[in-house]
């Protein structure tokens, strides 16, 4: 499998609808202090499933919403989608037949939040079965946030044991 | 599940050994179970020796040194359990120019197999890419990305704007 | 000493301020006591905001923004208190090139009240050091401290001795 | 007052005596990663007090002292000494009519430990009472360990509290 693309609107600092295409290889992503490297790389933890406001480094999940500047209101929906195609492994129906998927994620102000895939309303646990099935499941090892590289180095044994447990 | 474990713990281990040296120029590292009569519930310690340094607590690693060895045994888990895409936000920001050049030669070989989404400030992490975007705020608080050409970024100028809607 | 708190915290408030808005070239920051009627117990809470931007939790601050509002706070309390001397291990870590310029003329200014060392891998940082020492290891393991020419220290070179006996 | 000399000797990984004189403004130290040089840093908060083997990244103080490499064998002795001078203040006596004092630290590997000015043998709060004396008392304000800058962001507000307390 393999990312395609990205579509980010109304997530952190992201205002205006922004699609990013990705390539084989290796995506650089760079800019000065502030300007929303990190936020980019929320988005896809986000629309990925990620469940705790802190991993995002909010208190509450409606932290991920546009909250407003100088001169722009806040806004009160943020929507993150993810196009992967290449599917390489045979997905359970009605997927089967589809050689792209795109993943949805919407929360409104209102904390209602929604999951798609493909446009259609699912259920989270949907998302997570797909990407299982994909080979992508081990997210804990896709995603290294900012600052956290050396966790596995100061972690007690313990902790340890988990992380290698998902990487096993 | 306990010999399928107990098995590729055993593998991991070794790529975890290789990849550290391939960084380092030789030494060693291991992850070691605590308690081996139970490898389901154990513990797990892990040990690095940098090349010709005594063996001491990880703990007494450098901060490059420490950031070297956890991206070792990351990596040693692709070799294994290969991962379709991975995104690394600021990774290489403890390495020297040395230890970065390793680690984006490093990228670069396993970047077949792997999607990589890199975020960096070091030039040297930059010239491995295959694509670039800037990330910019011409608006004060909103971000926008900008597909930028690396030659030019690196003499410090523009780049055009990505699809943004 | 209540009285004394206050009027500390007060003035470490003021000039929080001054240097954040130096360092950001606007923006706001200040410290809250969260219980102003027992001074002396209340936890601190502390809000930011870069020039432009929406108020928020500083949790939501971005990794350089949040080292360089760490440095305008320690920077202020230098200037309330000065402190003969100061060391800082690579704090410039997180910060792009602007920023580190900024910080850079900072810390030159505040040089003449307050003695610093600074480990650093930035050249932008080195280029302000009245002297440079370059730690080495000749001998795998055996740490020993060579001065070094800047001049030539940018051009990856060698440097003379320092006293090692 | 101001920092003139440090001599290290057994400490980490200087296993030679290393003698290094500072300069008025600023002293730039370099090198690469695992060189050094927070282990220079690291015998300076050690000199100065620093009780936590955990803020010198060890389990047990006896970690501090050289342990070998591949071609040395460890030590059984760490010794690091402070050089101050352009002492401004009135020090209290016997120490009013010193323009340099030396704070010196040695650890043994049997577990002792001496404190010295002056190469006189003396208690921890000796050269406590001195620094605060000299107005450098607030060493928690004075020395930032790496990757630690922004701990007072991430604090909580009773640990904000604290530090601030310290500098105010
Ligand atoms: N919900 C939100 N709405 C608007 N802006 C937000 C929101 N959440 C965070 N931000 C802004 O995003 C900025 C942080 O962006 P980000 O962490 O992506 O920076 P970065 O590019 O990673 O920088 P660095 O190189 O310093 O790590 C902050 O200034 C913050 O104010
Ligand atoms: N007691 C000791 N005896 C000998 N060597 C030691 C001792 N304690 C730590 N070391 C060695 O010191 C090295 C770490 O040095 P230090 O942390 O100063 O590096 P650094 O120059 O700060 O590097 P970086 O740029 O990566 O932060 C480690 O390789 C460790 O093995
Ligand atoms: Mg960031
Ligand atoms: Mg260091």
């Amino acid at each position: 499998m393999r990312l395609k693309r990205l579509e980010v609107f109304g997530f952190k600092s992201f205002f205006d609808k922004t699609v990013v295409t990705f390539r084989k290889g290796i995506t650089g992503i760079v800019g000065p202090n502030g300007c929303g490297k990190s936020n980019f790389s929320d988005a896809i933890l986000w629309v990925l499933g990620e469940q705790s406001p802190k991993s995002l480094r909010g208190e509450r999940m409606e932290d991920v919403i546009f909250s407003g500047t100088e001169h722009r209101k806040p806004l009160s929906l943020a929507e993150v989608s993810l196009t992967i195609g290449d599917i390489a492994n045979e997905l359970p129906p009605p997927y089967t037949v589809y050689s792209e998927l795109t993943f949805s994620r919407r929360l409104y102000r209102s904390g209602e939040s929604e999951y798609l895939i493909n446009k259609t309303p699912c259920r989270l646990k949907d998302i997570r079965d797909l990407l299982i099935d994909m080979g992508a499941g081990y997210h804990a090892h896709t995603i290294i946030e900012q600052g956290k590289v050396d966790d596995i180095i100061t972690a007690t044994p313990m902790q340890r044991r988990e992380i290698v447990e998902e990487a096993a | 599940t306990r010999g399928l474990f107990v098995e590729t713990f055993h593998t991991l281990n070794q790529k975890f050994g290789e990849v550290y040296a391939s960084f380092f120029g030789g030494g060693s590292a291991e992850l070691v179970l605590l308690d081996e009569a139970h490898p389901l519930e154990s513990g797990i310690e892990m040990l690095a020796q940098p090349p010709g340094k005594g063996k001491r607590n990880i703990l007494l690693l450098s901060g490059g040194e420490k950031a070297l060895t956890a991206i070792s045994l990351l990596f040693a888990t692709f070799l294994i359990h290969p991962t379709p895409f991975c995104l690394l936000d600021e990774i290489d920001a403890p390495l020297d120019e040395e230890n970065t050049r390793r680690f984006a030669q490093t990228l670069e070989s396993m970047s077949d197999q792997t999607q990589f989404i890199v975020v960096t400030h070091n030039k040297l992490t930059m010239e491995i890419a295959d694509i670039l975007y800037g990330v910019t705020m011409e608006e004060t608080g909103i971000s926008k990305l900008v597909s930028v050409n690396l030659k030019k970024e690196l003499d410090e100028s523009e780049g055009n704007p990505a699809e943004t809607i």
